[in-house]
This record gives structure tokens, C-alpha cells and sequence, in this order.
């Protein structure tokens, strides 16, 4: 990092006898919906005696990291993504030398965290650099980019820039961050057709916390919503690198009717806030229901029971004894999912035989749950059996998980498998906000059974194309490969069905005029195409992975992911980044991060941010710390004395 | 406006403009046999005292109670509640009931009802800093339509091919320009020989069909005064007295 005089001055002026951060910088490159972004930081350890220094950075847990590289006194270590079993095994091999450091990564709730620590002598300059890549998904009409912010300390030279790059043009972007209300002006944000820059670069004085102060107040997150403009609805179609994207997001059209059967958890867990944070929701969501919408709720315990035994429409005198009969429950006893969900299918099933329901409307139950199952079929595969069992093809099953003390993973694993999704509710946030928010995202079905083809022999390697519906407000995404054609031009068709009718829709685009734009552009993520369908298909192959039935199937997709993976660098579950220094004597390992243990942290009543499973730093005992050499040797000496994995750090989940 | 009336027992091409206000909505076609009517909006040009051209067409199958209306913004097809809008940006096609609409990119829609009515409005689409020209539409309504025999309107009263004799045929007072004398509903007409364009095939030049003008609105050709086919809005009928 080069400071500039000024920089050099606020950095001779912070400079104390501990660690000191030079710069501190976040840059992330949006093109059509897929991000890269790029941590770095440099540090100096100011100090007289040789130091720990930490580089961690919080990142999405739906991102992958695809690299990170450290430059330590000029001895760089550079990151490559590697099989894991591969990446164990040198990794082991360094560590049996002593040559090996840690990196830990830990998940909790939506987030991952990245640290690494490496010791090092006085004086020692240190550059991290962490790369990961996401594609945004849109909800309720907007794409959101995070990033966490966490330098420590004041920097001289703090700088986040974000740059959009969307080809159709940008609809709206506007960037809010979390830091407090005086830096709100300090995040600029300035647009233009299809083009967007978002900076944050507030000075040492603007990052104090008061005048006075040494400490920074820059910690938190800086949010950038955003959506694209459409000229149709019949979608858009990118072609770039030999692979295409297409985005369908259709509005403007009438939402179809839908019949719900709200599956409320109401055992003795639930009891205090959570279950006052799902009657409120719940009553927000019971006004949103119209005459044409049908409706019931199942609320269950260890026993069954059904506010009415069939559907009903949204009429306002329905609503109005729905919602008394929520506000009157008192939560207690065990916890029978199964029994549950087999009487809400039960229940769309009778509605739909004795024609209640519009055959055009959409059916779904959405389950409210904060355990797992404690009374009657308690084995959650024989759950996941049953309900697949009796759904039928036109229903759907949303899971909505309050807390820790569910198994999550079943949740989604049983929404998937029934054309529905899942989502985590944060207890000690405002749970009702986020019941109602996931409820606002699947209750306006605006098409069902929508598939996208594509001309014979023109694509290849095409991500899921049938979807069971479309939300007015998200997006649909299918990427492929783009085949070698004589013709310049790559036709999608969508076919789909709304309230009464069926539309068929086509698309089409220049299959070369793309790159040649991302070529103009200065800032843009070329290449976004190729990691966005590889970003598509290892998430997809993620989920059969956990849906697939015998072990051969999921050794045959554990392969792809791997060689998908090692392809394109991208960590995931089956792949590992090992970080070697040049001659490969010295490694570091990113594994993957573990889940929050189930049932660890219950989710109390209070608000605030999520807790963040804390990293307990333990040097093993073999650990020999040098003496520290003095600021001019460091700067001066040879760099071969600078060794890094002096002392090695833990790698919690190897 | 312009319209062109084929009359193919007579082989013969009938032109007429109407000039009217931007803002009226005249009736082309009105069938209260079989529930379909259609009719378009007029808008003007930039500057006022130019031309009016159509800027917006309803149709309306009233059996079904769903409604079609093209502008030069978009398709809007609407039955009862609800409401459904596609632009001009992609090809697509959108079937209800018996109504499917079919929508060519940046250039026409077919709305067909029934398989036996067929109505193709056509885009044309100016340079937007154009002084005085504006985006506009244009209708095509085949012979081939079946209509019940209480069909009417501006258009929809040729299904029934008028008798038309033509004599009389001479230099006009523009030479390039024949004039004739026709007679048709009971009415003895001056008409003049010219070309209009039809812009199906070739949306920017257009093909000229040569036909005989009728001045005055069409007046003597079209039953009654082209003021009688102005209608309150897009899905009206029209009530002849």
C-alpha cells in the first residue's frame, strides 16, 4: 500500500507500539448480477517484540472463496483450490515440518469468517488478500450486496469501492451502511445508464469515534441495494466467454391465487417471544390474503389440531377468526412434524379432489418450526419419506426455522425435495419481520411451470431450466454453455402459465457483442459468465448431493463438484485452498467452516446483532517463539531470515 | 388516419383519411353478434394542426370479458381483475381462452379470437427527436374474418362489399392524378386516383396500393358522417342510430 504524504502523516500519527494497519480496502466488480470481491490489507507490526497479526473478514456464507494470497516481508504465499483430500495431505506434510500456519474458518448464521493469524517479527510488514466470488439473488425487486466491514483500527487509507456493471442498465441503486448516521454521507454513490460506483472512503478523523478518540468506529456493513431495468418480460439473455446467462424476471402480471396451510409449531419451545414474534407475523400475514386466496392453519404440538378442518377463503370474517384463534395459543408440550405436515397435504389433497381450489392457483404450506421432532415419527428421514410420499406434484412445502434448536438442514432438505425453500429466522432478531419479509417474497406467485429452452445443438451443460414457479419480485437464472455456431445470435424460449393463460416467450442476443463491451469497460468482472454458471451448477449439484438416495450417486456428484470446483477455484464443501510460499516449504490451509452446532445457541428474546460463534486462539504446545529481531534487520536483513510458521496457528476442523 | 378498404369482388382499393381530434376514439370494427369489437385512439402529431394517427387499439371479446389494448408502449391484456402487460421488447406469444396474442419483437401483434377474427397492429416506431413525428400505429383486419351480419364500424361495414360502379375516368386538375366519378350507396362521388402504403411487408417503405381517394372524411362511402363512429372508450360497441 502506498500512503501518500498525507496518509504517511495520519499513519505516523496512529503508529503505537502494537499492530498498525497502513490500508485496509474492499473492492468488489458486479457484473450482471455476479460479484468478485477483494479484501486486502496491509499491517506493519509496530511493535519492539514479534507479534500475532489477524486478517479477519466476514464473508456471505452463500460466496466462495476463490483465493487468498499473503505477502509477508516480501515473501509471498499464493493460494490455490485443490481437491481436500489433496490439500490435507500437503498441508499435513508442512505441518510434520513445522512449516504449516492456520487459517480458521467458522460459520454462523448467514455468515463465514475468515481468519488467519501469523506471528511475526518486529517490524514486519504483512498483506493479506482474500478473494470470493457470489451471484445475487433478487428479492423483493432487489439484488443486495454486503460487506463487512472490521479493519480494528483507524487506517490511513480505508477505502471500499463497488462497481456495477449491468448491461440492460440500472434500475435503481442506492448504499446504506451500518456504522452510524454520520457516515451516511461519507458513502457516495454515482450512476449512469448501466454503470454504477459506490465509494467509502472516510479519513482518519472521520473514522474516530469522537474527536479524541483512538478507536474506530468503522464496524459494520455497508449495504448496496440495486436492481436492472427490463424492456420485456420476456427476459435477458448475456453471452460472454463462451457461456450464456439468462435472467427472467417477469412483472406487470397478475398474481395467481394460492392456497396455504400455515403449519405452526407450537410445542413448549416456542413459548415467550418466538411465539409472540409468529402472532404478530402471522396476523400481517393474514391481512395480506385475499377473497381468491384459501387458507387453514395447523398448529401443532405433540397433538394435532386444525383452526378449520378444510380451506376456506381470505374473507375478512375467515381472517378475523384466524387471527383470534392464533392469538389464544399457549404454547406447550413436544413436537410432531410429521403428523403435521401429513394433515396439511391431507388437507390440499381434499381441497383440490372436491374442486375448492382454482386448478390454476398455486398450493402451499409453509411450516413455522423451532425443534426438532420430539413425539410420534421422530426419525427425520422417515419424515422426509412420508411427506414426499403424499405431496403431490402441484403442492409445495416452505420451511421456515426459528433459532438454533432446529435442524435446519432437514428443513431445507424437506423443502427442496417438495418444490418449496427454506429459511433460518433469527430468534433474537426481529423474528416477525423476517416471517413476514419471507412470506412477502412467496406470496405473489406470478407463473407456474416455467421451463426455458434453447434452439437444438446450441447450448450445453444448461443449469435446472423447468422451475415450479416464479415470485413476482425474484429472478429465475439458467446459465449453460454457449456451443460453437456459425450464427451470431442465441434464442431462448420460456414458456410458462398465469392466471388464466399461457405465455411463450422469446429471447434472443448477439452472442459477441457483450465482450466486446466488457472489453471498454475499465472496472467490469469479465469472465463473470463462465464462474456464474460453474457458481450455479456446484450450488445445484450441492443440493442433490443431499437429496441423492444412494451413496454411488453421491460419490458420482461429490466428483463433479470437485473437478467443477478445482476448474474454476472455487472453496467449497469438497475442496480445500492451500496456501504455499513460493518454494512450497510453507503452507496454509482453508478448509471447510462448520455449521454452528445444532442446539448450541438457542436463540434468546433480545434484539441485536447475531452471535457470532467466538475463536478460541490456542498455540499448540510445540510452538517456539523467536526473538524478535530488531526493526532494522527486518527491513534490512536477509529475507530468508524472516520465516513465517515460527509459530503455527490452529486449524480448528482439519 | 389513413384507411384502405379492399373490395376484391370489384378488384378495387378504396382510400379515405379521417381527421379528427387527438384524444377521440373512432370504432373500426363492432360486432355484437359475436361479441368482438375494436377501436383506436388517435393522437397527434407533435405540432398541433398535423396529422392524428392511432395511438392506441382496443379490442374486445365481450364473451370472454377480456380486453387487448396495444400502444405503442406495450400489449395489456386485462379480463375481469386481472391485468397482464408485455412490452414491445420480445417476441411472445400469450393464449387465454380463446383469444391468443402473438407478439412479433419491435414490430406487430396478432390478436386472434376464436381462430375466425384476426387483427394485426403494426408498430412504427420514429426517431424519438423526431419535430414532428411520434411513434404510431397501424391496423390490418383480413377479409377473411367471419363476422355475424350485425357487424359495423368504420371497417367492420365493408365485410359486406358495397356495389361500386366507376366511370367517368379523366384528368384531374393534378395531372399525375386521374379523377373518376363512383357511385356507391346511393351516392354519386368525385374520386380521385392515388396510392397509399401498406406496411406489412416492408415496415420502412412500405408497398403502394393504388386506389381511389374518397374526400371528405370518406363521406358518401362510409355509412353516415365519420363523426357517428366516435365511441366513449376502447371496449365500446358501436350504436348506430
Amino acid at each position: 500500500a502506498i500512503l501518500t504524504s498525507e496518509e504517511q502523516q495520519d499513519f505516523e500519527a496512529i503508529r503505537g507500539d502494537d499492530i498498525t494497519v497502513r490500508s485496509y480496502k474492499v473492492e468488489s466488480r458486479i457484473t450482471s448480477r455476479f460479484s468478485h470481491t477483494i479484501v486486502r490489507s496491509s499491517m506493519v507490526n509496530s511493535g519492539s517484540t514479534p507479534q500475532s497479526i489477524a486478517f479477519n473478514v466476514q464473508i456471505p456464507k452463500r460466496a466462495f472463496i476463490t483465493n487468498f494470497t499473503m505477502n509477508v516481508n516480501g515473501i509471498t504465499f499464493v493460494g490455490s483450490v485443490k481437491e481436500k483430500a489433496v490439500a490435507r495431505n500437503l498441508y499435513a506434510q508442512a505441518r510434520a515440518r513445522n512449516k504449516a500456519a492456520g487459517i480458521i474458518r467458522t460459520n454462523s448464521q448467514d455468515m463465514e469468517t475468515f481468519k488467519t493469524e501469523v506471528h511475526v517479527p518486529s517490524g514486519s510488514n504483512i498483506e493479506f488478500e482474500l478473494h470470493y466470488q457470489e451471484m445475487m439473488h433478487r428479492k423483493l425487486n432487489l439484488y443486495e450486496h454486503t460487506l463487512h466491514l472490521q479493519p480494528g483500527r483507524l487506517v490511513p487509507q480505508l477505502q471500499v469501492d463497488v462497481y456495477i456493471f449491468e448491461p440492460q442498465g440500472i434500475a435503481t441503486v442506492k448504499a446504506s451502511n451500518t456504522f452510524g448516521a454520520q457516515f451516511a454521507d461519507l458513502i457516495k454513490v454515482t450512476s449512469t445508464k448501466d454503470k454504477a460506483h459506490i465509494v467509502f472512503k472516510p479519513t482518519v478523523q472521520q473514522q474516530k469515534q469522537c474527536e479524541n478518540c483512538t478507536e474506530s468506529a468503522v464496524e459494520g456493513v455497508i449495504t448496496v441495494l440495486y436492481d436492472v431495468n427490463r424492456d420485456s418480460n420476456a427476459g435477458e439473455l448475456q453471452v460472454s466467454d463462451g457461456h450464456f446467462v439468462y435472467f427472467f424476471a417477469p412483472s406487470n402480471l397478475s398474481p395467481l391465487p394460492k392456497n396455504i396451510v400455515f403449519v405452526i409449531d407450537v410445542s413448549g419451545s416456542m413459548w415467550g417471544v418466538k411465539m409472540k414474534q409468529t402472532v404478530q407475523a402471522m396476523k400481517a400475514i393474514l391481512d395480506d390474503l385475499t377473497i381468491d386466496d384459501y387458507f387453514s392453519i395447523v398448529d401443532f404440538n405433540h397433538n394435532v389440531r386444525c383452526w378449520s378442518e378444510g380451506l376456506v377463503p381470505g374473507s375478512s370474517i375467515q381472517i378475523a377468526d384466524a387471527k383470534r384463534y392464533i392469538e389464544n395459543i399457549k404454547p406447550n408440550g413436544g413436537t410432531n412434524i410429521n403428523e403435521a405436515l401429513l394433515r396439511a397435504v391431507q388437507m390440499l389433497v381434499r381441497a383440490s379432489n372436491h374442486r375448492v381450489i382454482d386448478p390454476r392457483s398455486v398450493s402451499m404450506i409453509i411450516l413455522v418450526s423451532d425443534g426438532d421432532p420430539t413425539v410420534g415419527e421422530i426419525k427425520l428421514s422417515a419424515i422426509q419419506k412420508n411427506v414426499k410420499r403424499v405431496m403431490r406434484e402441484e403442492f409445495s412445502l416452505f420451511s421456515l426455522g426459528i433459532g438454533f434448536d432446529v435442524d435446519y438442514d432437514f428443513l431445507e432438505r424437506i423443502a427442496m425435495e417438495n418444490r418449496g425453500m427454506a429459511q433460518r429466522i433469527y430468534a433474537n432478531h426481529d423474528a416477525a419481520e423476517q416471517l413476514r419479509a419471507f412470506y412477502s417474497q412467496v406470496s405473489s406467485p406470478l407463473l407456474r411451470k416455467i421451463t426455458v429452452q434453447f434452439q437444438a445443438d446450441s447450448v450445453a451443460e444448461v443449469t435446472q431450466n423447468h422451475f415450479d414457479k416464479f415470485f413476482s419480485g425474484s429472478e429465475l437464472v439458467v446459465a449453460g454453455k454457449v456451443l460453437p455456431s456459425e450464427s451470431n445470435t442465441l434464442t431462448s424460449l420460456t414458456t410458462g402459465s398465469a392466471a388464466r393463460l399461457d405465455i411463450i416467450l422469446e429471447t434472443d442476443a448477439d452472442t459477441t457483442e457483450l465482450d466486446a463491451e466488457l472489453a471498454k469497460q475499465q472496472h467490469s468482472f469479465t469472465g463473470f459468465a463462465r464462474q456464474m454458471w460453474a457458481y450455479l451448477t456446484i450450488k445445484q449439484l450441492i443440493s442433490e448431493r443431499s437429496l441423492a438416495t444412494t451413496a454411488v450417486k453421491k460419490r458420482k456428484i461429490t466428483q463433479r463438484i470437485m473437478t467443477l470446483a478445482v476448474e474454476h477455484q472455487f472453496v467449497t464443501p469438497f475442496t480445500a485452498l492451500l496456501v504455499e510460499s513460493g518454494d512450497a516449504t510453507e503452507r496454509l490451509l482453508a478448509d471447510s467452516p462448520k455449521d454452528p452446532k445444532h442446539g448450541c445457541c438457542s436463540g434468546g428474546g433480545s434484539s441485536g446483532p447475531p452471535p457470532v460463534e467466538v475463536l478460541v486462539y490456542q498455540p499448540p504446545p510445540w510452538v517456539m517463539p523467536t526473538p524478535a529481531p530488531s526493526m532494522g534487520e527486518v527491513l534490512e536483513g536477509p529475507k530468508e531470515e524472516i520465516t513465517l510458521p515460527e509459530r503455527v496457528n490452529l486449524v480448528d476442523n482439519d | 388516419p389513413h384507411f384502405i378498404i379492399h373490395l376484391p369482388r370489384s378488384n378495387m382499393d378504396i382510400c379515405f383519411n379521417i381527421d379528427s381530434k387527438p384524444g377521440h376514439i373512432l370504432n373500426l370494427l363492432s360486432d355484437s353478434g359475436t361479441g368482438v369489437t375494436v377501436n383506436g385512439q388517435l393522437i397527434g402529431s407533435k405540432k398541433v394542426n398535423k396529422r392524428t394517427y392511432f395511438g392506441t387499439i382496443g379490442i374486445y371479446y365481450q364473451p370472454d370479458g377480456i380486453s387487448v389494448i396495444v400502444s405503442t408502449d406495450g400489449i395489456t391484456m386485462t379480463d375481469g381483475r386481472n391485468n397482464h402487460s408485455f412490452t414491445w421488447g420480445s417476441t411472445a406469444e400469450i393464449r387465454q381462452d380463446g383469444i391468443r396474442i402473438s407478439i412479433v419483437k419491435n414490430s406487430n401483434v396478432i390478436i386472434t379470437i376464436n381462430n375466425s377474427t384476426q387483427v394485426m397492429v403494426l408498430l412504427h416506431r420514429v426517431w424519438k427527436k423526431h419535430p414532428v413525428n411520434v411513434d404510431f400505429l397501424g391496423i390490418y383486419i383480413p377479409n377473411e374474418n367471419q363476422y355475424s351480419p350485425l357487424v359495423h364500424g368504420l371497417i367492420g361495414q365493408f365485410s359486406i362489399e358495397p356495389e361500386v360502379i366507376l366511370y367517368d375516368i379523366h384528368k384531374g386538375a393534378d395531372p399525375l392524378k386521374k379523377e373518376a366519378t363512383m357511385e356507391v350507396k346511393g351516392n354519386k362521388l368525385l374520386v380521385t386516383r392515388g396510392w397509399q402504403k401498406d406496411y406489412r411487408r416492408d415496415k420502412k417503405r412500405g408497398s403502394n396500393v393504388y386506389c381511389w381517394f374518397i374526400h371528405n372524411s370518406g363521406k358518401g362511402f362510409i355509412d353516415g358522417h365519420y363523426s357517428q363512429y366516435i365511441v366513449p372508450n376502447l371496449s365500446s360497441f358501436l350504436h348506430m342510430p
